[in-house]
């Protein structure tokens, strides 16, 4: 484990706490994508499912269990809790993302290491992780006003993914044979995907003013 | 050892 990616799996769990911490004390979720949560708990769920089979250490073990639990409970939240629900922006979180998970499965099967069951799955999960924020970036972007807690959590997000990519590049120079282009090529373009929102996140940073997005 | 064919990352 390098510094990269310790980093990244730091700012990865300070966007979920972020994120917990906006719905705990609000018991609000306005501006918050249930489709980009639902994903995620999809995402996880098909990663791990080695969790079981192939222990790597207790850290892994942990952080895995916590995403999982994380991302159940925040739907959980968003779907059934009397008070959270009733802040979602229903109309506004309209994204067709059944066609995201229908792509990215298509694409598992045709694009894996290995075609097995835990291995197409893994190769869905991660194609699956680079497309998950597109329903909240959308609906950050039909909503205008972006709340602070929000902000911080789509950044911290982004952060993450961005010390991965660092990660890789230190596992590429350092390990002989780390070569993982499926998990590499999807980093990119889910990294990418957050230009423009990083580049707004900035502006606002700078001018010490309110996260708005254009329309 | 193979490092490539560990999923040893999150």
């Amino acid at each position: 484990m390098n510094i990269f990616r310790l980093a990244g799996d730091m700012t990865h769990l300070i966007s979920v706490l972020v994120l917990l911490l906006k719905i705990y004390a609000t018991k609000s979720c306005s501006g918050i994508s249930l489709k980009t949560q639902e994903l995620y708990a999809m995402v996880f769920l098909a990663r791990y499912l080695d969790l079981f089979s192939d222990f790597i250490s207790l850290y892994n073990t942990v952080m895995k269990l916590v995403f999982i639990g994380s991302s159940l409970a925040i739907v959980w939240c968003m779907r059934y809790h009397r008070v959270v629900r009733r802040s979602y922006d229903r109309e506004l979180d309209t994204f067709r993302y059944w066609i995201l998970v229908g792509a990215c499965f298509t694409l598992a099967l045709v694009l894996h290491e290995k075609f097995s069951f835990q291995e197409v799955f893994w190769a869905f999960s991660i194609y699956l992780e680079a497309v998950a924020i597109l329903p909240q970036l959308v609906l950050l972007q039909r909503s205008g006003n972006v709340d602070n807690l929000t902000g911080q959590y789509v950044f911290f997000l982004g952060a993450y993914r961005a010390f991965y990519i660092l990660n890789w590049i230190y596992r590429y120079l350092t390990e002989p044979r780390f070569t993982r282009w499926i998990s590499c090529v999807s980093g990119l373009v889910q990294t990418a995907l957050y230009a423009d929102f990083f580049y707004y996140y900035f502006i606002s940073w700078k001018n010490n003013a309110k996260l708005q997005l254009p329309a | 050892r193979e490092p490539s064919n560990v999923k040893d990352e999150l």
